[in-house]
């Protein structure tokens, strides 16, 4: 199975709809200045597959994700990430050959989630994803400034770090 | 069950030893249990030299050796229990030229079973690229995703006419 | 004594806020006591907002903002207390060119008060050096120093010709 | 003041006798690929100026920063670091107008101080660069991956790193 597309709108510095298209297998490389948003767009995509540790997103409290507005522009009130996975292969656990995840955020802390437009649980999510390294906190996700932390300094920790991906 | 995990801890081991020694270009690492009578509960040793160096504790490797260890890790799990896609910010920030040249011939490779998406500040990283993707503000605070080719990069991997784009 | 505290943070203080611009080209920053009224005790916040945005939590800085705000404050404690020598080891790594650059520049004026040694792998560093050493290893493991040139150094910084050295 | 020059001999990497020659004022960048020894430059200087935790030198113990060998190399029983001060300016606590540091330790653990020839304490070397910002844990050193330490995330944490430097 492979990612097809990441749509974020209002996701931190995304105020605008803005649409990645990916194509099946290969390097994508993401490219550009310091502060533009790049690590944002995988905080995105780990925040739509059921992040729900506000410092794992660099925040204090989970709607800190909601674009809160520059000089020019007013704050938002909702924020709103979309997955399209390929599913060809079977991996995911569903018969589905397309797999489309949707995640909310309102100002209020109201969060929703929707598979192929059908509203579902995180629990839901997590069972979607099990086993594909690619749930919160997956080994699919390696972000920045913590490839160290792969060799935790000590033996207890790095099994820690071990377990969550075997 | 423990089996499984024993399994999949022994596999990850294999493919630690070989990736390391392909990013290196030689040397030797391995990963084993402190405790093998204890799989379950026991702490993990990782031990590692670099081609022409001796035996030493891992926190005496430098930032760029410490960044290729870890990435052989990594990769092992990878190459253990492949995930469909992986996601790298800017793992290649601690390496000179010739770590990020074969760390990228590493992942071209991966890139054949998975799918990669990475972040980076590097040129030589970038130039392995499939697909490109420019991500800038042209209104301050605003996010915006461009198309790049590798054309439109400077010498140093900026994108070089903001403007145009 | 703690008037003398508190008066080398108000400098401080003072240095971070106009540092902080200079390397943001803008923007605002500062730093106070959590309590203002026990200085001695009080935590110690930091505010900052880069040019354009608006203020929030500075967990949510970039990598690279990190840096910059992070060199802003530990070259306005230069300022108010200067030290005679300073060692850098990779404090450039997560900067992009036009960053590097700015730190660059405000590196060059520090240097009128005091030494400075730095380590970099970045090539627009090393072009603003007035002395530059390399440390290669031709017997593997064992470290040696060479007087490196500028034109010995290729596009990305790498000392091009070791064997000549 | 400022440093003139520095000498290693078994520290680390540096197996030879290396003499760095500093000019007064200045930047000077060190160079070179992963793992050739730069930042055991930096190491070697803090050791000299009387840095005590093996774990600042990434090490488990002080030992460890003596050259312990390679493929073709037998490990050393000595490693010996000097740093020459110009003190002109009168900073350092003493009249002398150079100021030569030399720090040796054995496989044995047996450690030992001169300034300017005379054997003195590590207390010693500590009064001398008081107030400088060189003495071990001095704000005069920026370690490799700890810049993101200086805005470190609670305002206790950031106290303390404050104090040091005042
Ligand atoms: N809720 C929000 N609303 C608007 N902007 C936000 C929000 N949260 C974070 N930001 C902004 O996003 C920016 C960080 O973006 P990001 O971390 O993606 O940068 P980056 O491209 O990865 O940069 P670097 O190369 O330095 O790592 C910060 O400047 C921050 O102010
Ligand atoms: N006691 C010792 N004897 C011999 N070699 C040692 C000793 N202690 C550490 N080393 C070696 O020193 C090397 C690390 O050097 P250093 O950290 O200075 O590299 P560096 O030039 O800073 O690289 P990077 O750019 O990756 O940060 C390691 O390969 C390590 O094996
Ligand atoms: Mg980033
Ligand atoms: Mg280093």
């Amino acid at each position: 199975m492979h990612l097809k597309r990441l749509i974020v709108h209002g996701f931190k510095s995304f105020a605008d709809r803005t649409v990645f298209d990916f194509e099946r297998g290969g390097l994508t490389c993401v490219v550009g200045p310091n502060g533009c948003g790049k690590s944002n767009v995988f905080e995105a995509i780990r925040w739509v597959l059921g992040e729900q540790r506000p410092t794992s997103l660099r925040s204090r409290e989970l709607t800190d994700v909601i674009f809160n507005g520059t000089v020019r522009r007013p704050p938002m009130g909702l924020c709103q990430g979309t997955i399209v996975f390929d599913n060809e292969s079977g991996t995911l656990q569903t018969d589905a050959t397309e797999v489309e995840v949707t995640r909310r955020v309102f100002r209020s802390g109201e969060t929703d989630y929707l598979v192929n437009g059908s509203p579902v649980r995180l629990k839901d999510i997590r069972d979607l994803f099990a086993g594909t390294g690619l749930g919160a906190g997956g080994y699919a996700f390696m972000e920045q400034g913590r490839i160290d932390q792969v060799l935790a300094s000590n033996a207890v920790e790095r099994r820690r770090v071990f377990e969550e991906a075997a | 069950s423990t089996q499984m995990f024993v399994d999949t801890f022994e596999a990850v081991s294999e493919h630690f030893s070989s990736i390391f020694r392909r990013l290196f270009g030689g040397g030797k690492a391995e990963i084993f249990f402190e405790d093998p009578a204890c799989p379950l509960e026991s702490g993990i040793e990782i031990k590692a030299r670099p081609p022409g160096k001796e035996f030493r504790s891992i926190t005496l490797l430098s930032g760029g050796e410490r960044t290729m260890t870890a990435v052989a890790l990594l990769f092992a799990i990878f190459r253990a229990h492949p995930a469909p896609c992986a996601f790298l910010d800017e793992v290649d920030a601690a390496l000179d030229e010739d770590n990020t040249e074969r760390f990228c011939l590493m992942l071209e490779d991966f890139t054949a079973e998975s799918q990669f998406v990475v972040v980076t500040h590097s040129k030589r990283t970038m130039e392995k690229a499939t697909l490109l993707y420019g991500v800038t503000m042209p209104e301050r605070g605003v996010s915006r995703r461009v198309a790049v080719q590798l054309e439109q990069l400077n010498a140093e991997g900026q994108i070089a006419d903001l403007a145009s784009l």
